[in-house]
């Protein structure tokens, strides 16, 4: 044995890199399994001891790829993608660097407004960039629904019912999209005219603070297109206390007066009957479109239409990719991902615009929405906590948290939007 | 990332002669904004 020690030669070979890569990766796999497992039967084992339950982890069905999808910690990875590219990019290399993206992702170069490609620090900024004025001229028929970005029609058709239509194996229920509990008066009061009597006293309320041109610009607004008053007594002011309901007290972003909070709670409790199916006879029904950004996109989004947006609704939920692939393996994506839906109304009734982050988009920005803040640990945390505190109360966890917008001039009882104005964007990570 | 919308619009009602909201896409289509996805 000393002899065959000492006497053989030893000959080295080099490992081929991917084999290493690929054991490295079914390492970590393993940890995150059982690490996985270990975390569910403590989590069961807490339950028995009756301790409030944590929001739950939704494990979405489908192939394999959706499941290790779904094991992955999806949304750090998007912080750490985000950071990554807020990183600052050397002078000499920004250039070469942003072409390079360009060519791969089909940015045309010659629609930025910032001719010298310099200016972007990083990849997050250039990827946040804006366009020459007039690259994105609005269709001139104001009758028409704008295309609220760059992108590709993934669906589009009519509700019937609370399933959107099956599309290659993409089903979700509206209920499950935009929340319950969505007000019904934006759908019932859609052809009535502004109420005089709540003008009025909007404008007594308004003249009191001597702001005659905005009462009369955003009456103006709603009378050119036709947006009805739809929440009357938002003007009320009534006195009741505007904090003894706790779901509004949660909502770290509510600009609404005491009277609007009464006005919310009493939507809420009117809400109960389904939203969604017209009233029978009606001359209306709901439609849907879904417009997905490639990576190359310009990723700033604008209003497709004039309409009023009341309130909005955030939920924090996980961040799988939103690719045509995976909408069309993963059946109910968008209740999945964390999205923003804004609810509203224009001329024809309800109007909702729901922003769904991805993986590497992961942040939503809205323009006039300062407290919103998606994808960071502060809104998990927001989001866990409120979910204990409904386990706590005995309610169901909506699994949003919401707040309203109101207009200064107290006239529109949202905040009002222009056809074609930027209300916001997608930002890395 | 994705935009959706869930909007409600009149139906064309050829009857009483009014119209109704037409889709002026193609599943599939690329779109820039500003273009139109269907009129009233």
């Amino acid at each position: 044995l000393r002899r065959a020690l000492n006497d053989s030669k030893i000959k080295w070979y080099p490992i081929p890199v991917g084999l290493g890569i690929g054991f490295l990766g079914f390492v970590q796999f393993y940890k995150t399994q059982a690490r996985e497992r270990e975390r569910l039967e403590k989590e069961s084992s807490q339950e028995q001891e009756s301790r409030p339950r944590k929001r739950p982890r939704v494990r979405p069905d489908g192939p394999w790829q959706v499941q290790v999808m779904s094991t992955l910690p999806l949304k750090a990875m998007s912080r750490l993608w985000g950071k990554f590219n807020e990183l600052t990019i050397p002078y000499y290399l920004r250039v070469p660097g942003f072409k390079l993206y360009s060519f791969i992702f089909g940015v045309n170069l010659d629609e930025v407004s910032e001719p010298d490609l310099h200016v972007y620090p990083n990849l997050a900024s250039f990827f946040y960039r804006t366009l020459k004025p007039g690259a994105r001229p609005l269709d001139p028929d104001l009758n028409a629904l704008l295309s609220p970005s760059d992108g590709r029609v993934l669906q589009f058709g009519k509700i019937d019912g609370n399933d959107i239509e099956q599309v290659k194996g993409m089903t979700y229920t509206v209920d499950a999209l935009l929340g319950k509990h969505t007000p019904t008066p934006s759908i019932s009061s859609r052809k009535s005219e502004p109420n005089t009597e709540s003008t009025e006293r909007g404008r007594a309320e308004k003249e009191q603070r001597g702001d005659e041109e905005l009462v009369k610009a955003d009456e103006e607004f709603a009378r050119v297109n036709g947006i009805s008053y739809t929440i009357p007594n938002l003007l009320s002011g009534s006195s009741e206390e505007s904090h003894d309901n706790p779901k509004i007290e949660d909502q770290s972003a509510v600009h609404s007066s005491p009277g609007a909070v009464s006005q919310v709670r009493a939507d809420l409790a009117l809400a109960e009957k389904p939203w969604y199916a017209a009233s029978p006879g009606s001359k209306s029904s709901l439609y849907y479109a879904v417009v997905y950004l490639a990576p190359g996109d310009y990723h700033r989004f604008h209003s497709p239409a004039n309409w009023v947006v009341e309130r909005r609704r955030h939920f924090a939920g996980e961040l799988y990719s939103v690719s045509p692939y995976l909408q069309r393996t993963l059946p109910g994506l968008f209740t999945l991902n964390e999205r923003i839906v804004l609810l509203g109304r224009w001329r024809w009734g309800f109007f909702s615009y729901i922003p769904v982050g991805a993986t590497n988009v992961g942040s939503i920005k809205i323009n006039f929405d300062k407290e919103l803040r998606t994808n960071s640990l502060l809104t998990d945390t927001a989001a866990d906590r409120a979910a204990e505190e409904a386990s706590a109360r005995g309610e169901p966890y909506s699994g949003f948290a919401e707040a309203t917008y109101s207009d200064a001039s107290a006239v529109l009882g949202g905040h009002a939007l222009r056809r074609g104005e930027e209300m916001g964007g997608f930002q890395l990570g | 990332s994705t935009i959706v919308l869930v909007f409600e619009a009149p139906i064309a009602d050829p009857a009483g002669g009014k119209r109704g909201f037409t889709w002026a896409v193609e599943r599939g289509q690329k779109i820039k904004m500003g273009q139109a996805l269907g009129h009233v």
